[in-house]
């Protein structure tokens, strides 16, 4: 699956 | 962080600056689209709606806060402000923005990072939607055919904003092992695409000086 992007960009 | 991101950010916030400028201190907001800004109000909103639990960093709280603020700010005063409804042409800026909407919202619910997470799903649909935001601005440009001064240097900040970010994705992607973020490169690559006729006519008028309007054809 893909990584869980942690939101860490505007 | 890195200076392409960084770059990125000082662009957006200069290009809110510049509408600011424009609509609040020139009291003017022609050849302004208001569906546009409604669309980045929406696209901030509902992005941002993680301020609320996350605080990954202040540098992102404050930013979030400050594009959530500008871009209300904008559709206040373009929406009540005497001035500024008198300058704004609803009837040219006629892009139907449903067309844009609804489609971001279907494949938000249904390309995102996590179905199981709703607040991934409004996520993407702000990713999305932001993607295909300016066109209304751009339509409205086109229709007039001659763009006014610090007009165009707020639509070219705008478009240098999300180029610069997929320079920071590409740096990100080279050095970091497994950075990936499909959903934002794609949907970044459309949104600047979009702009490259603007950028063509802005590099033309402006390379005889700053000051010269820019001619769409």
């Amino acid at each position: 699956a893909m990584k869980r992007a942690l939101h860490d960009e505007l | 962080m890195n200076i392409f991101r960084f770059l990125g950010d000082m662009s957006h916030i200069l290009s809110f600056l510049l509408l600011l400028h424009k609509i609040v201190g020139g009291k003017s907001a022609a050849g302004i689209s208001l569906r546009t800004a409604e669309m980045y109000a929406i696209v901030f909103c509902t992005r941002y709606i993680d301020l609320l639990w996350n605080f990954a960093s202040l540098y992102n709280y404050l930013l979030k806060l400050l594009f959530i603020g500008a871009s209300l700010t904008i559709v206040y005063f373009m929406r009540y402000g005497p001035s500024q409804k008198a300058t704004y042409n609803a009837d040219e800026d006629a892009f139907p923005v449903q067309y844009l909407i609804a489609p971001c919202a279907v494949l938000g619910v249904l390309i995102n990072q996590d179905h199981s997470s709703p607040f991934e799903m409004v996520w993407a649909f702000s990713i999305y939607l932001e993607a295909v935001a300016i066109l209304p601005q751009l339509f409205l440009l086109q229709k007039q055919g001659e763009v006014e001064n610090l007009t165009s240097h707020y639509v070219f900040a705008l478009g240098a904003y999300r180029a610069l970010y997929l320079l920071n994705w590409m740096f990100r992607f080279m050095t970091e092992p497994d950075y990936q973020q499909r959903i934002v490169w794609l949907s970044g690559l459309v949104q600047t695409a979009l702009y490259c006729d603007f950028f063509y006519h802005y590099y033309q008028s402006k390379k005889g000086g700053l000051n010269k309007s820019v001619k769409l054809p």
